[in-house]
């Protein structure tokens, strides 16, 4: 664990708590993809398999593997059933077949083993490099976005932001151990957040509303 | 490549 790691997983936690909060405080889910949420409860599902089957790291680990999938099926309580009237279809229209299908090819195709664990485990990397696509295409659909959604997704920014000192850290400290299909993929999910930081930058944190130019 | 001694990143 290093600075980097702590922060970058904070700031992922942070982010679950300001979702969890706009949600809760405005009694809606507007402005929210769900299929990016869906797309979440799908990648932890799928990444965090081995807390069954015995490869325990630590308490840490553990527990945050737990509340990550917790609250990403709770996220989706949420917006279905509790606050389902707010919840607009017709602006959430990314195709999730279009980044179903391709990353389940890649994890086919890039594993460090051809097993059901190893092949899922890949599969999370990618498809959590894209899971926010479906949020950042509604962005640019309404082009606008309530300030605390922001916020959200600053805070999601900043955590993968992080991983990738994280790793040059790790490469030094651990002898020049890498991860591949991690970092590529860490790397990718990273750049797609660069448009909405220049935004966030100049207006949001100038205290102006996020709005995208027409 | 090697690879880093265990997956512990979330």
């Amino acid at each position: 664990m290093n600075l980097f790691r702590l922060v970058a997983d904070l700031s992922h936690l942070a982010s679950i708590f300001i979702l969890l909060h706009k949600i809760q405080t405005t009694r809606s889910c507007r402005g929210i993809s769900i299929k990016t949420q869906l797309l979440y409860v799908l990648v932890f599902v799928t990444r965090y398999l081995d807390l069954f089957t015995g490869d325990f790291v630590s308490i840490y680990n553990s527990v945050m593997k737990l509340f990550f999938i917790g609250s990403s099926c709770y996220i989706i309580y949420l917006m279905r059933i509790k606050y389902k009237p707010t919840n607009d279809p017709s602006i959430d229209t990314f195709r999730l077949e279009y980044i179903l299908g391709p990353t389940a090819v890649l994890a086919l195709i890039f594993n460090y083993k051809f097993t059901f664990l190893e092949v899922l485990w890949a599969f999370s990397i990618y498809l959590e490099a894209v899971a926010i696509l479906p949020q950042l295409f509604m962005l640019q659909r309404t082009g606008e976005a309530e300030t605390i959604t922001t916020h959200y997704l600053a805070a999601l920014g900043i955590y993968r932001g992080l991983y990738i000192p994280n790793w040059i850290y790790r490469y030094f400290t651990e002898g020049g151990a890498i991860d591949p299909i991690a970092v590529v993929a860490g790397i990718v999910q990273t750049a797609l957040y660069v448009d909405f930081f220049y935004v966030y930058f100049t207006k949001v944190l100038q205290g102006q509303k996020f709005e995208l130019p027409a | 490549l090697e690879m880093p001694a265990e997956k512990d990143e979330l």
